[in-house]
């Protein structure tokens, strides 16, 4: 379903450049769990974004659904991301003017989806991440906490194929991340790709395979004995 | 050096009320290093943005440095609040528009510190962040533990009284994590009070004291041997 070859993203500012990500070669099956651990600044939300057609690359090939997309426009990329891909990214990336509920819902208008589906699927959404009583709220009025279960409810919303997690029980307590940790995996045995970045080794063994990246380069891939 | 009786804190919005802190009775030698622990949403961040005179109270007094200042407007708290408290905020607020440098620079420059002595304090502040090779770039040019590292660095460059840290790890792998708490035991060795949000158990050892907040109360508070 993905699959990268020799993929190099590099960010150029006046006086420094940074090789972000080195001639990554990645690819994950259909059904996969996948975790990716690192440390911070080496690469792994740069990797989500390419890989989830949010930031393009400078070298190399990517292929997603078995299309090389890795000269995509804006456009195209936005039309290949609507019902494929979901994402919980690090910094939430709520719209502070929307409610939560509209935040949650935005996925599916996107998608054409008929208002009366649309309100079952962001009820079912909202009720399983325990927010829908904070429906009405905007972002700034939750907590760290509350605003990522927003963002989680967000990335499941529309069933999309693959689900792009970064970080996302960063700001939970252990019950609450657990829950998060539930849905991702309920969510990979229906069929839907995971592909998550953690600090938690605990949390990176739900995967069937952790990926270690280091200065923009995977180093290590552990299969976790689940396939 | 902190001590509050009997502090409320309710946000109203059109539909719901919420008691964020309930009747709290919180209080902190100086010198201490107190943990805070509870699920999302049980008003750590409150209680810390409280206690650190960021926002105000509904019910209760809050003595701190052994005045009242429960009813001190925004300037009387902000004149408290310049070289005595260091926040490191769970979402950064690092400033957009302001360079790693600039940012951590800021508490100086309203202390009044000279030119020379503020530009040896940010420097050491970077250096042992592990971010001085970034220090012109902005935060969006930052991966997420890289600003959190900014945000301990500036919180800790003015060397106030107390340090107020809200899940200074979160994003950080466990090396830099580590780091930060190094840091903050330093501090406190030193005699700088530190009061700690944390997920982490392990972390929240690090402390004197761990409190338990649920609901907006405490809830259970346990030492940690160490006094
Ligand atoms: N500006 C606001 N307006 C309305 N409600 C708010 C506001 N800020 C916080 N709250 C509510 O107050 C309660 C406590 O929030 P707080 O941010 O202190 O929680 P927290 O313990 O820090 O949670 P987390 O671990 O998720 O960061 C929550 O229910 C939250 O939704
Ligand atoms: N917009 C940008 N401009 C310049 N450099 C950037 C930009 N975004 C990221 N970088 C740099 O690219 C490198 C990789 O960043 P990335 O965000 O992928 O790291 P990360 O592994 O997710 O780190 P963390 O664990 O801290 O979130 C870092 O050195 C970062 O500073
Ligand atoms: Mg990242
Ligand atoms: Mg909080």
């Amino acid at each position: 379903i993905i699959q990268t070859s020799n993929l190099t993203k590099i960010y150029r500012t006046e006086e420094i450049e940074t090789t972000a990500l080195n001639n990554v070669n990645f690819k994950v099956e259909e059904g996969e769990f996948v975790s990716i651990m690192g440390p911070s600044g080496c690469g792994k939300s740069t990797l989500l974004n390419v890989v989830g057609l949010i930031d393009t690359i400078d070298n190399g090939e990517y292929s997603f659904l078995g299309k090389e997309v890795s000269k995509f426009n804006e456009r195209q990329r936005a039309n290949v991301r609507k019902g494929n891909i979901g994402f919980i990214f690090q910094s939430f990336n709520l719209i502070d003017e929307l409610t939560v509920y509209e935040n949650v819902e935005l996925p599916l208008l996107y998608l054409k989806t008929p208002a009366a589906e649309r309100k079952e699927k962001v009820n079912a959404a909202l009720e399983r991440m325990e927010i829908m009583h904070r429906r009405n709220h905007f972002p700034q009025q939750l907590s760290g906490g509350q605003q990522q279960r927003v963002a989680v409810a967000r990335a499941v919303v529309a069933n999309p194929k693959v689900i792009l997690a970064d970080e996302p029980t960063g700001n939970l307590d252990s019950k609450n991340g657990d829950e998060v940790m539930s849905i991702l995996t309920q969510l990979n045995e229906g069929g839907t790709t995971i592909i998550m970045v953690t600090h938690s080794p605990t949390y990176a063994e739900y995967g069937n395979r952790v990926v270690h990246l280091f200065d923009g380069k995977i180093v290590t891939e552990n299969l976790n004995g689940k396939f």
